[in-house]
C-alpha cells in the first residue's frame, strides 16, 4: 500500500501504468487532503479485465468507512462495472482505493494486456454549513446561529446579544453585565417576546446620579416559568436597590409600577435548563428622590413656606412662634433648615419648640417681686411686679413700671422694654416713732 | 445733751453712735454714709498726726438701731470702708472750726427699718431753717451733768441770727478767739442751760420740714464755749451740700 501525500490534487496509476499491469497484484492507495476539504476522485482512463462481479481483476473504491463500489471492465463492455465518468466523493478528508490483479489475462487462451486505470483525484473545498454536510442526524448543527464557509475550514457566529463560547458551536446571551446610565430606558429579558434562552445569569444594573429615585414599570407580556405551590423554583426575577431586595418575581401576573426610591437598581434573571416562557420587559423612568413629608412636633413650630412635595435638594426653615424656643435636644438653635438628601431622608431631624423660659427674675435689695401672672412661673408672657420694703424704702422705677414680663428674647423687661429692675431707696427724714412735745 | 430728754426708739433713727477718737456722733445718709463732723475723725490739736485715713477707717466704730450705748454695741459695729474730710478742714487751727464736715462710707449698705432710718438733706434753696428762732432738735450720746451718757438724749434749740451770735462770740473773744464762719451757724440759749456738749460732736441739727413732712438736717455738732454757757455752734450743712452730693452720687 502506499500512502498518498497530502496535497491539495493529485494522480494514481494501477502498477506499470499506462503498460499492461502485471498479475496478481495488490495495490492500495490511501488519499488524503487537509481537513476542511472532501477528495473527489474521477477515472481518466480505466481498462481492467471484465468479469461478472469484478470477480478476477478490480479497483474498489472506499471512504467514509463505506463501500463506493468495485469497478472493473472496459469503456462500452458489457461484463464488468466500468465507472465512465463517475465522480466518487468522500464526506470526510480520505479515500481509499485497492487495486486487484489475479493470476491471467486470457480470454480463450489469448492473452489480453489490460492497460490498467488512470485517476485523477483533488481536494474539494467541504460547505461544513451545509445541513446536509452534517456529521450526523443525531448531532447538532454545526454552528447554534450563524455558519460560515471557507476553503478549508467554517466558523460559527452569533446573533447581536449572544456571545459565541469556547466550544466555537454555541451561542450564549451575554447579559452578565448590563449597564444603564440614562435617565429612562427600557430592559427585557433576551429575545423578548420570544422564548428566552435557558441557563441565563443576567445582571442588569441601572445606575444613576445621586438624588433619582427609578422607577420600574413592567410591560406586557410578562411570562416567567413558575409553578402553583413553590416560589419561583425554576426561573426568577430578583430586583434589588441599592443592595436592598425589591422582590423575587415569576408567573404570568406583572408586578407592575415599582418606585425603587434609590437611583441604584439592580435587576437578576435566572434561568433553568428549559421552559418556554416569553420573558418581561420593563420601561424604566427616574424622577427625583422624595423626601417624607415634614411633620411638626407640636403648634408651636412653623414650618415657611410647606410645600406639598419634597425632592432631593428641596429644604425647609423652621420657626418656632413668638415666645418659644428652637430646641434640639437640650440645645437652643438659632435657625434650623434641614436638607432633601440623595438617599431620601432628611439631613437633619426635626426640632421642637419649648417656650422660653426667662429664669428666676432678679431678686430686689430691701423689696421682692410676685407673680401677678397665673400660674406662677418664669415662661413667656409672665408678669411679676416688684415692690419696696415700706416705708423705709421707696420703690425707683426709671421710665418703665415695677411690672415685668418675660418677653420672647428669655428676658424680663418692663413697660418700656429696659431690662434694668427698679431699685428701692431708702426714705429719709420719716421716722416712724417720731417724738412728740406734749407739754406747752 | 444738757436739759435734754431721753429720746425714744425710733425717734432718731438715723441717730449714729461712732467711736474714733473717743465718743461722737453722726447721722445716716441713704443706707451707706454717715454724715459727721471732721474733728471726731481728726480731732483739734490731736497728738495722732501721722494716721492715715485708711488706718483711721480701719479702726472706726459706727452704730446704729438704738437708744441705748451698751445695746447699740451689742448689735455690732459697721465697718467703715473709707473716710472723707472736707478739704477746708485744718486739724492744726484750733481756733477754726470751718469746714468740720466729713463722711463715712460703710462697707456694707444697712438694712433700713424703724430704727434705722436716714435723714434727709435740705433744699439748696431753702435758708428757712437757719432764721432766728427756727427750732430744731439735736439728739446725741454726749455728756450730760459731766457724765457722759449711756442713753440717747435730745434737745430742742432755736437757730440764732447771724449777728446776735458774733456779737454774743465778740463778747467772749477776748478770751477765746474762734472764727465765726459763713459755713457755720449758732443755735441755743444764753441763759437756759440747753445745749449740747463734749460726746455729741458729729450729730446732727435738725429741723421738721412741715411742708414735707419729713425732718431734715441743718448742721453738724461742730463747737462751743463750753457747754449751756450760751450758744453753740454748728456746721451750716446748706453750705456743703454740693460736696455732699458730689460724694454721695457716685454711686
Amino acid at each position: 500500500s502506499s500512502r498518498v501525500p497530502r496535497k491539495l490534487f493529485g494522480e494514481i496509476t494501477s502498477p506499470g501504468y499506462p503498460k499492461p499491469y502485471p498479475n496478481n497484484n495488490n495495490s492500495i492507495w490511501n488519499i488524503q487532503v487537509p481537513k476542511g476539504y472532501v477528495v473527489k476522485l474521477t477515472f481518466r482512463y480505466f481498462d481492467l479485465e471484465p468479469s461478472q462481479s469484478c470477480f478476477y481483476d478490480y479497483v474498489k473504491v472506499k471512504a467514509d468507512k463505506k463501500n463506493l463500489g468495485r469497478y472493473c471492465g472496459q469503456l462500452g463492455s458489457t461484463t464488468g462495472n466500468h465507472p465512465g465518468r463517475k465522480e466518487f466523493v468522500s464526506k470526510g478528508n480520505r479515500m481509499h482505493l485497492a487495486f486487484h490483479s489475479d493470476f491471467s489475462n486470457e480470454d480463450n487462451g489469448t492473452v489480453i494486456p489490460y492497460r490498467g486505470f488512470l485517476a485523477y483525484y483533488q481536494a474539494v473545498d467541504l460547505d461544513e454549513c451545509d445541513p446536509k454536510n452534517a456529521p450526523g442526524d443525531d448531532e447538532a448543527p454545526q454552528c447554534q446561529h450563524f455558519c460560515h464557509n471557507y476553503a478549508g475550514g467554517y466558523f460559527c457566529s452569533c446573533r447581536t446579544g449572544y456571545q459565541l463560547q469556547s466550544d466555537h458551536h454555541s451561542c450564549k446571551v451575554e447579559c452578565s453585565s448590563e449597564l444603564f446610565t440614562e435617565a429612562s430606558g427600557y430592559l427585557s429579558s433576551p429575545e423578548y417576546p420570544r422564548p428566552y434562552p435557558e441557563d441565563l445569569r443576567c445582571n442588569y444594573s441601572i445606575r444613576l446620579q445621586k438624588g433619582l429615585s427609578i422607577i420600574l414599570k413592567f410591560l406586557e407580556p410578562f411570562e416567567i416559568d413558575d409553578h402553583q405551590q413553590v416560589h419561583c423554583p425554576y426561573d426568577q426575577l430578583k430586583i434589588q436597590a441599592r443592595g436592598r431586595e425589591i422582590g423575587e418575581f415569576c408567573g404570568k401576573k406583572s408586578p407592575g409600577r415599582i418606585e425603587t426610591n434609590s437611583n441604584e437598581v439592580d435587576i437578576l434573571f435566572l434561568t433553568d435548563e428549559s421552559g418556554f416562557s416569553r420573558g418581561w420587559k420593563i420601561h424604566y423612568t427616574s424622577q427625583k428622590i422624595r423626601c417624607p413629608q415634614p411633620v411638626p412636633w407640636d403648634q408651636f413650630t412653623i414650618i415657611r413656606d410647606l410645600q406639598p412635595v419634597y425632592q432631593f435638594q428641596d429644604y425647609f426653615v423652621v420657626s418656632c412662634k413668638t415666645g418659644y424656643n428652637l430646641m434640639e435636644g437640650n440645645q437652643k438653635l438659632l435657625s434650623f433648615t434641614a436638607v432633601c438628601q440623595a438617599d431620601g431622608t432628611w439631613h437633619q431631624s426635626m426640632p421642637r419648640c419649648e417656650i422660653v423660659n426667662c429664669g428666676s427674675p432678679s431678686s430686689l435689695t430691701n423689696g421682692a417681686f410676685s407673680y401677678v401672672s397665673k400660674p406662677a412661673n418664669n415662661t413667656y408672657q409672665s408678669v411679676v411686679t416688684y415692690r419696696c420694703n415700706e416705708p423705709y424704702y421707696q420703690i425707683v422705677t426709671g421710665t418703665g413700671s415695677e411690672r415685668f414680663t418675660c418677653s420672647a428674647e428669655g428676658t424680663w423687661l418692663d413697660e418700656d422694654g429696659q431690662v434694668r429692675i427698679p431699685a428701692c431707696l431708702p426714705v429719709c427724714g420719716k421716722p416712724v416713732n417720731p417724738i412728740t412735745e406734749v407739754q406747752r | 445733751i444738757l436739759g435734754g430728754k431721753a429720746a425714744r426708739r425710733g425717734n432718731f433713727p438715723w441717730q449714729a453712735l461712732t467711736g474714733i477718737h473717743g465718743r461722737g456722733g453722726g447721722a445716716l445718709l441713704g443706707d451707706r454714709w454717715i454724715l459727721t463732723a471732721a474733728h471726731t475723725i481728726f480731732p483739734k490739736g490731736s497728738g495722732r498726726k501721722n494716721v492715715s485715713l485708711d488706718q483711721l477707717a480701719e479702726e472706726a466704730n459706727v452704730f446704729l438701731g438704738h437708744t441705748n450705748v451698751e445695746e447699740l454695741h451689742k448689735m455690732g459695729n459697721h465697718p467703715v470702708r473709707r473716710i472723707l474730710i472736707h478739704p477746708d478742714y485744718n486739724p492744726k487751727d484750733e481756733h477754726n472750726f470751718d469746714g468740720d464736715i466729713a463722711l463715712l462710707e460703710l462697707k456694707h449698705p444697712v438694712t433700713l427699718g424703724p430704727t434705722v432710718l436716714p435723714i434727709c438733706l435740705p433744699d439748696t434753696t431753702n435758708t428757712t431753717f437757719y432764721m432766728d428762732g427756727h427750732m430744731g432738735y439735736v439728739s446725741g450720746f454726749g455728756v450730760e451733768k459731766n457724765f457722759i451718757s449711756n442713753d440717747l438724749k435730745y434737745v430742742s434749740l432755736p437757730a440764732i441770727a447771724r449777728e446776735k451770735c458774733q456779737r454774743w462770740l465778740d463778747s467772749k473773744k477776748r478770751n477765746i478767739p474762734v472764727v465765726f464762719s459763713e459755713n457755720m451757724f449758732c443755735a441755743g440759749f444764753l441763759t437756759v442751760k440747753r445745749d449740747t456738749c463734749q460726746g455729741d460732736s458729729g450729730s446732727i441739727f435738725t429741723v421738721f420740714d412741715r411742708e414735707s413732712g419729713r425732718w431734715v438736717a441743718t448742721g453738724i455738732v461742730s463747737w462751743g464755749i463750753g457747754c449751756a454757757e450760751g450758744y453753740g455752734f454748728y456746721t451750716k450743712i446748706l453750705n456743703y451740700l454740693d460736696w455732699i452730693k458730689g460724694i454721695v452720687r457716685e454711686d
